[in-house]
């Protein structure tokens, strides 16, 4: 473990706590894209897997049992509880799953079937390739709204310097472990998901420095 | 911690 791995998934936990405080403070869900949520649990459930055949470390589980059950918790709340499931706005959230979800699987069963990979293997590089775009539909969702309110920002900046710090984490362990094993998969999919990030980072930091309501070009 | 690549990561 080293320090960018360590404030990487500091960064993911802070990004879930902002969005519950989020919907408990603002009582809405306006401008959150449950799809994003749904993506996310589907990329915890597959990749967390192995939790049931082999132990790494009490971090490592805990962790992972933090993801799914704050996961299942946020679309609990904007699916079923009152006032976040009246006001979220299915129209605006429209993004289709399946387009992510069969295009990720194809590859993922690509992926395996070159590297001869089993049953948990192909489950978990399929979710290296969803969570590279898991986070579409919530970007589609902010360029509608336009403008973006402070909690959301900040929610989708923490998740996105949680994959930024984990580019500088395979940097590191890439020098300091004799025999770290390099995955391009993993590297390709962690360069695509944090250059969606990319675009959003430049009006966020802009905002900031000019002060005033956080908006996206339309 | 048991060294796997990114397979010991979140």
């Amino acid at each position: 473990m080293n320090i960018f791995r360590f404030a990487g998934d500091m960064s993911h936990v802070f990004s879930i706590i902002i969005l519950l405080l989020r919907l408990h403070v603002a009582k809405n869900a306006n401008g959150v894209s449950l799809k994003t949520q749904e993506l996310f649990l589907i990329v915890f459930c597959t990749r967390y897997l192995d939790l049931l055949i082999r132990f790494i470390s009490l971090y490592n589980s805990a962790m992972k049992i933090l993801y799914i059950g704050s996961t299942a918790a946020i679309i609990h709340m904007i699916r079923y509880r009152e006032p976040y499931r009246s006001t979220y706005d299915r129209s605006q959230d429209s993004f289709r799953l399946e387009f992510a979800l069969i295009p990720c699987l194809v590859l993922a069963m690509i992926t395996s079937l070159i590297r001869g990979f089993g049953f948990i293997e192909l489950f978990w590089t399929f979710s290296i390739y969803l969570e590279a775009v898991a986070i579409l539909p919530q970007l589609i969702v902010l360029q509608r709204y336009s403008v973006v309110e402070n909690l959301t920002g900040h929610y989708i900046f923490f998740l996105g310097a949680y994959r930024g710090l984990y580019i500088l984490n395979w940097i590191y362990r890439a020098y300091t472990e004799k025999h770290y094993h390099h995955d391009y998969v993993v590297y390709a999919c962690g360069f695509v998901q944090t250059a969606l990030y990319a675009d959003f980072f430049y009006y966020y930091f802009q905002s900031k420095y000019y002060g005033g309501t956080f908006s996206l070009p339309t | 911690e048991r060294r796997e690549g990114a397979k010991d990561e979140l």
